[in-house]
């Protein structure tokens, strides 16, 4: 049965999709694993980043979470040309589906009830979400079993912190829904500006301290070529500082699962 | 009576809070202006960002938006250390007003009603967006006269604009509210990401020309670091490339403004 992450932060521009797009491949190409990679904003950004490995069509992800037939997120999953990786992509529809979704009963629970199909055909699962803690961000919690958080060193990215993790509480304690954090992730790292990655660094250190992964990402401009491109920076720039970071994380991903 | 710009872009990131700040600031420092930044990022990052110079209190903006009865963003406007410089903050409950507008008749013309006042005090009003086409920013484009989209170097932020500009097509024919767009503003351009910047920037001018910005927004550090202390960056670093440039745009906004 999959392990299940949402890869979530209100923040605009930290590197959710980086994350979840390089990670999920990192864990498949290091690791071995099969892993489903959904993409639940409604951008359609995962799609975008691996453009040149995916092929499109099936059934769209709205349609799936509209249904009031049970119905199972894996009838949209869409093999990619990395073996063992695949992906669920955002479709337009997904926009109306955050709307359409707020009168519905058990609003939070559509993607949890449409994903226990899928848990059993993977190792992994990622979930992209869009920049704000609506409907779509709120599924995405409910279905994980885990929150991983970006968070780059600015203040609005740091202060965004504290709300999603006070929404995991709130998941927890009002829906009785066991989702952890399993950590906070420093993004988009620049050495440049040290007095920035001082106040910032510290503070995330003191707030959150050992809920930080040690792995963390520096800005590196092979990531953003990557997804110029539509290819993963493990494919496209395997030995870039940005490539061996992700690895990192996957590494220390399945060492905290594994510890957990 | 003034001018209405709405900041907006889809994209995470792109600098949609960081130009309406330093815009709005540069418009008061440099032309003498009257100007009101209202935030509609439920977030509240305008009043993060400037918030060494801003009194909180007051009427909440979600309560203007969702009253029954006539009201005016004015009622919610905040003076700030800044003479000529006024905001109207974000709340929390912004959040609820997304989704509590979607039924209501004729959701997206609740701010363009409840502005009419607010005209008749400012030579300018900016409008910071959240980072998605919902409710929010649609109030935002049918009580605009302008959008201004930022937008970073970046593939998914390309291909963001066209989505916004297809917004403002139909918010023009089939609201039948005439907002134009001002400008694409290129945002963080990072002199050592040549070959990126070379093949994003050919596309915008292959595929905006004239409607971009002659003025582009360097990457920056003063730019996160007058952030991260609350003051704008025309206040903080005044000598900063970021700070040349804000005030670069402002001159080139009101150029425009002019010719239309
Ligand atoms: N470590 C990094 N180094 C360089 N560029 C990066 C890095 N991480 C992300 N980027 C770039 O920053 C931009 C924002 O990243 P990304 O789209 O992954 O963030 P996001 O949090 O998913 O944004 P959104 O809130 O819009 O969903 C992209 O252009 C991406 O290529
Ligand atoms: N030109 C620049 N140089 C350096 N840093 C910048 C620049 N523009 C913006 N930033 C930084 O990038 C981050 C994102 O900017 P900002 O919050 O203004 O974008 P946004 O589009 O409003 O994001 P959101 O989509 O979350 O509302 C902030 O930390 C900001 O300080
Ligand atoms: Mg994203
Ligand atoms: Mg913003």
């Amino acid at each position: 049965s999959a392990v299940i992450i949402a890869v979530a932060a209100q923040k605009g521009g930290v590197g959710k999709t980086t994350t979840a797009v390089n990670l999920a491949c990192a864990l498949v190409k290091f690791h071995h694993l099969r892993v489903l990679l959904i993409d639940m904003d409604p951008q359609g950004h995962v799609v975008a980043s691996l453009r040149e490995i995916i092929t499109l069509g099936g059934l769209p992800l709205s349609e799936i979470l509209l249904s009031e037939a049970p119905r199972d997120v894996y009838e949209a999953a869409r093999p990619t040309k990395i073996e063992g990786l695949y992906i669920t992509p955002a479709d337009k529809r997904l926009n109306e589906t955050e709307t359409l979704l707020s009168t519905r009963l058990g609003r939070e629970h559509i993607l949890q009830n449409a994903i226990k199909g899928a848990r059993t055909h993977f190792d992994v699962i990622l979930i992209d979400c869009p920049p704000n803690l609506g409907n779509l961000t709120l599924n995405a919690l409910v279905a994980a079993d885990y929150a991983l958080v970006p968070c780059d060193l600015s203040i609005l990215a740091f202060e965004g912190v504290a709300d999603i993790l006070r929404t995991l509480e709130t998941v927890q304690s009002r829906l009785h829904h066991d989702v952890d954090l399993l950590g906070i992730l420093r993004t988009r790292v620049d050495v440049r500006t040290r007095s920035l990655n001082a106040t910032i660094g510290r503070g995330l250190e003191e707030s959150y301290g050992p809920l930080l992964f040690e792995t963390r990402i520096p800005a590196n401009s092979a990531l953003t070529k990557a997804q110029a491109v539509g290819r993963s920076v493990l494919d496209y720039q395997a030995r870039s500082r940005g490539a061996a970071a992700y690895q990192a994380l996957a590494a220390e991903v399945l060492a905290r699962l594994e510890a957990e």
